[in-house]
């Protein structure tokens, strides 16, 4: 997993 | 931003103004379910709680305090204002039977242990499974009004959209949300009864009902 805390998606 | 992501995002938006539009035109929300509603509004308000920590753009912003505003004027529309049209009889299904389990799996199967991100998992495990107790509501009554039909094709394609843009994602940026992929992967499977009935049956202009 790389996506952690900023999620940039809706 | 890819064209996936896009078009998902305007499919997610249409759907959620076409339903405050039949609402408010209909003067009634027959045949919606109120706690897929309830559930939908939870859903944006534990998901967009990073408006407050982390700006990413205004497009982001906006339509994030569009999403909330809206989930919760449908909710004020659908248990106040039209509140004698809301078809409660027929909206049984116990969410609790969603909100216990979904919120175990948020704490066990998390990116970080944090507050803002075990809400962030939450809101999307709860997501995938939210429209139950509207599709839930069509098996009940065995069918839906065309404008419903509409809503619900709106918001099944977006999260397929979304499947798209992660693939996309992958290959262009190496970027990857297991967490997200594989509740968008269930959310999709959800709808697909409800994609097939609607292409064979609402797309050739027929109401939407379910064989007896």
């Amino acid at each position: 997993d790389t996506n952690s805390e900023i999620h940039d998606e809706l | 931003m890819n064209v996936f992501r896009l078009a998902g995002d305007i499919s997610h938006l249409l759907a959620i103004i076409v339903l405050v539009i039949k609402i408010w035109k209909t003067r009634s929300c027959a045949g919606i379910s109120g706690r897929s509603q309830i559930l939908f509004a939870l859903v944006y308000t534990t998901r967009y709680l990073d408006l407050f920590t982390n700006f990413i753009s205004a497009y982001n912003s906006a339509m994030k305090i569009f999403f909330i505003v809206a989930s919760y004027a449908t909710i004020f529309l659908m248990y106040s204002k039209f509140r004698a049209t809301y078809d409660h009889n027929h909206d049984t299904f116990r969410i609790e039977f969603l909100i216990v389990p979904v919120s175990g799996l948020a704490l066990l199967v998390n990116h970080d242990f944090t507050p803002l991100e075990i809400l962030w998992t939450f809101s999307i495990y709860l997501e995938s499974v939210a429209i139950l107790p509207q599709l839930f509501m069509v098996s009940k009554t065995g069918e839906a009004e065309t404008i419903t039909s509409h809503y619900l094709f709106a918001l099944g394609s977006y999260r397929t959209l979304y499947l798209f843009n992660w693939i996309y994602r992958y290959y262009a940026e190496g970027f990857y949300d297991l967490i997200a992929i594989i509740a968008g992967l269930v959310q999709s499977v959800l709808y697909c009864d409800f994609f097939y009935l609607y292409i064979t049956k609402v797309l050739k202009g027929k109401r939407l009902s379910l064989p007896a």
